[in-house]
């Protein structure tokens, strides 16, 4: 899952993918 | 795959309490992989962790540990999620660069001790009220790392040579007769179990990078200016007692082992004896820029011999140079400030009374050979061709280098 199918599924623009490994 | 969303705040006027400042404005989500392939493997780290963040970081209150706000695994589905605070954006990279892997610093390596001893010390003094069943979970047997072994040095005498394979295979030797027979007459304690550059994230409260430098060892200045905002920012989270812990032994100073010398790196939180008495004034009220520090990724903790972090760290974060020319710093930051945590509020003091820092010294030792060998069941099949071969021979060899520096097979 992508950070843009995420925003888009949601309808907002705020969740970005990171990594914290 | 680990998401930050950013948040935004609905006006609430009937609640101008909850201003913004309270409530977060980033959050964190961890999905945990659902493919069924993966899910064997995932689900109980995924259940160590939400373990962790929702019964054992409340009792030992540690503002290095992100808060989680919601935790959820999916049984049918087979997914897992995790809401927890934003631990800042890092002002390291992290991981693979291109000529290498990242490093600590000499500073940020001084603070990642202070913080583990601390975190070591506090699990030790509320042992008690920690759930017991906390057995190392993926722990390797033997015969795993023996049959990992033939193809781990086969992907890796071209590039290491057969010096540096010698030291992994006499380490393979040592985790029977010098780890396993050892280990449970250790200082127990909870381990993080992957203590790491990637697990510990330094940030700028502000988010920014803030200039940061990602070189290892070579900025002090910089460095500084990060590790005393770091203090002030640990500091507004932790109310325990600075004085004494009551133990008037003299501290013994282990002789140094090859290799450990007496750093040269200038900090400023050298206020504390040996025997973990501080000084008046340990926290200093002067506001600097502040910067978080955050220990991330709890699925491997585990109770065990605390100084496997200690050695994991030194091991795995740090270039050999930094380390020969600041270990000894290192390990007496962590030891300060375990005995610190472990003696502060508590009836009874949890770490033997005789503990010096030259048993800690061989503990690490012995835990060297442990941590090498982690290299052995996770490379031992490597092939990436995104990733530089060489670069991650470099990092094997630096592990390798604790190995002879400890005098680990003694």
């Amino acid at each position: 899952i992508t950070a843009e199918w995420l925003n888009a599924k949601l309808g907002i623009n705020t969740i970005e993918h990171i990594s914290l490994q | 795959a680990v998401y930050r969303i950013h948040l935004t705040h609905r006006q609430d006027d009937n609640n101008p309490a909850r201003s913004a400042a309270v409530q977060p404005a980033t959050l964190i989500m961890k999905v945990i992989d659902s493919s069924p392939g993966n899910r064997a493997v995932f689900k109980p780290l995924h259940e160590r962790e939400v373990l962790f963040y929702n019964e054992i970081a409340p009792v030992l209150d540690l503002a290095s540990v992100p808060k989680c706000y919601y935790a959820h695994f999916d049984e049918e589905a087979g997914k897992g999620t995790i809401l927890l605070e934003d631990a800042g954006k890092p002002t390291h990279k992290g991981g693979l660069q291109k000529d290498g892997f990242e490093t600590l610093t000499a500073s940020q390596a001084v603070l990642a001790m202070t913080e583990l001893g601390r975190f070591h010390g506090r699990s030790i003094a509320l042992s008690s009220k920690l759930p017991r069943d906390l057995s190392r979970p993926l722990d390797r047997s033997i015969e795993e790392i023996r049959a990992a072994f033939p193809s781990f040095k086969k992907t890796w005498t071209p590039l290491l040579g057969e010096e540096v394979i010698g030291r992994y295979e006499r380490a393979l030797e040592a985790y029977e007769k010098v780890w396993l027979v050892q280990k449970d007459t250790f200082v127990q304690g909870l381990v993080h179990g992957d203590y790491r550059l990637g697990n510990i994230i330094f940030s700028a409260e502000d988010g920014q990078r803030d200039n940061v430098p990602d070189r290892d060892g070579d900025d002090l200045d910089n460095a500084h200016a990060f590790e005393s905002g770091v203090k002030t920012s640990v500091a507004r989270g932790y109310q325990e007692a600075t004085t004494s812990n009551g133990d008037s032994q003299p501290g013994t100073v282990a002789k140094s082992p090859k290799g450990l010398v007496t750093p040269g790196i200038p900090t400023t939180s050298n206020d504390t004896t040996i025997n973990g008495n501080a000084s008046p004034n340990n926290h200093p009220n002067t506001p600097t820029k502040l910067f978080t520090f955050k220990h991330v990724d709890w699925q491997t903790v585990s109770r065990g011999p605390v100084l496997f972090d200690v050695a994991y760290l030194l091991s795995m974060s740090i270039t050999t140079e930094t380390r020969r020319g600041c270990e000894f710093d290192l390990v007496h930051a962590w030891y300060t400030a375990c005995r610190e945590a472990a003696g502060a509020g508590n009836d009874q003091f949890f770490l033997s009374a005789d503990l010096n820092i030259s048993p800690c010294v061989r503990e690490i030792s012995a835990a060297c050979v442990a941590v090498v060998l982690v290299s052995v069941t996770t490379m031992n099949n490597f092939r990436a061709p995104e990733v530089p071969m060489r670069a991650v021979a470099g990092k094997l060899r630096t592990v390798s280098e604790m190995l002879v520096d400890w005098r680990s097979f003694e």
